[in-house]
């Protein structure tokens, strides 16, 4: 579903807070 | 079909234009590369800080590209 699409770009983007 | 989560693939698609997260997510769906949907965020995660691409933002948007 589109929000389990948000949720994972979400853990990914949080993921590479640091690095970004 | 099954789809491959490797740093060659991902290095292709952002070679080949600017993606975002979720772009580059949905290109890896859970039900074609036999991963959970917190092995995909990790592996993705792991391969984007060894490809360490460039980044700009496009329409609001934060993509991620590679300059061949």
């Amino acid at each position: 579903s589109s929000s389990e699409a948000d949720e994972m770009a979400a853990a990914l983007e949080a993921e590479l807070n640091d690095f970004m | 079909r099954e789809v491959q989560l490797t740093e060659d693939a991902v290095r292709r698609y952002l070679a080949r234009k600017p993606m975002t997260t979720k772009d580059l997510l949905k290109k890896f769906p859970a039900r074609r590369t036999a991963l959970s949907s917190e092995q995909t965020v990790n592996a993705l995660a792991q391969i984007l800080k060894r490809l360490n691409p460039e980044r700009k933002v496009i329409g609001d948007k934060m993509h991620f590209f590679l300059k061949e």
